[in-house]
């Protein structure tokens, strides 16, 4: 089972965690009784990318018009910056004795700390990634729900033109988004709901020209079953997108719905 | 696109530091 719910979060943070981990692996058997180096400069390679993180974060966050990612990201920010702080409290602890256990530990605090935030921070900005596909997706079923009120050809030809360039772009980021994700049942269930809707929509646009036709007829034969066949399909359609929706949002850590 | 290389660079700097202080403990071992 995958830890990181996208490829990029994963290419990112699986090899610090993996040395992360080395290293509270190494203090936990007690083999780091040995002096250690001096980790001046690492550390300060550290605290300028941690600077930089704060500045591009800041930056974003005030840019972003994301309330979510406004209100969560800070303290993501802060808890990098406490573990910088950290790795350097141990690094000057190290630099006067190598073998000092509580500089050890601070080592060790702070790097988890690096790999928590950086973590946190990453998934605050994949969350927010997310909320703009769902936005869409929320859009095609708004458009979804006026499907039944279209009783002219003209307002159809509108109701096409506006679908299209929204379904085009849902179909476009789900897409993309699908192949990010690190957990193939997830993919599965994002490809499935994707080719389902592709199918149905011109399917729907048919059944609504049908509708259409047969209610501008004299006779008007036919089209309460044409009504219901074109609102079975806004249904479906509706499903697949609220199914989407609903997948975008589970990650990895959402699987105790799968057991 | 920013916060991402940003974060990439945190990796590999943390990386390398919690590499120095494990290699150094290891080679003692």
């Amino acid at each position: 089972m995958p830890v990181f719910h996208t490829k990029t979060i994963e290419s990112i943070l699986e090899p610090v965690a993996h040395q992360v981990s080395r290293l509270v692996i190494l203090h936990e058997e007690a083999e780091d009784g040995n002096a250690m180096p001096n980790l001046e400069r690492p550390v300060q390679a550290v605290s300028r990318a941690v600077s930089n993180l704060v500045k591009v974060g800041r930056e974003t966050i005030n840019s972003s018009d994301d309330p979510i990612l406004r209100q969560d990201m800070p303290a993501s920010l802060v808890r990098v910056e406490q573990a910088s702080r950290l790795l350097e409290e141990a690094s000057s602890m190290l630099k006067a004795d190598p073998y000092s256990q509580p500089a050890r530990g601070k080592l060790i605090d702070g790097s988890r700390g690096i790999l928590q935030g950086t973590s946190s921070l990453l998934l605050c900005f994949d969350e927010s990634e997310v909320r703009k596909i769902i936005v869409e997706c929320k859009r095609v079923l708004d458009y979804l729900a006026v499907a039944e009120v279209i009783d002219t050809m003209e307002d159809l030809v509108q109701f096409v033109k506006d679908l299209s360039p929204c379904l085009t772009k849902v179909s476009r980021d789900v897409d993309a988004r699908e192949k990010e994700l690190t957990h193939q049942v997830h993919r599965e269930m994002l490809i499935r709901c994707l080719e389902q809707v592709k199918t149905l929509a011109p399917i729907l646009i048919c059944s609504m020209k049908i509708y259409i036709q047969l209610t501008s007829h004299p006779n008007n034969k036919g089209s309460g079953e044409a009504a219901e066949n074109r609102n079975y399909l806004v249904g479906r359609m509706g499903d697949e997108i609220t199914e989407i929706i609903r997948v975008l949002q589970l990650t990895t850590y959402d699987e105790d719905e799968w057991d | 696109e920013l916060i991402l290389e940003s974060c990439q660079s945190i990796a590999a700097a943390t990386s390398a530091l919690v590499k120095a202080a494990s290699s150094a403990q290891r080679e003692l071992v």
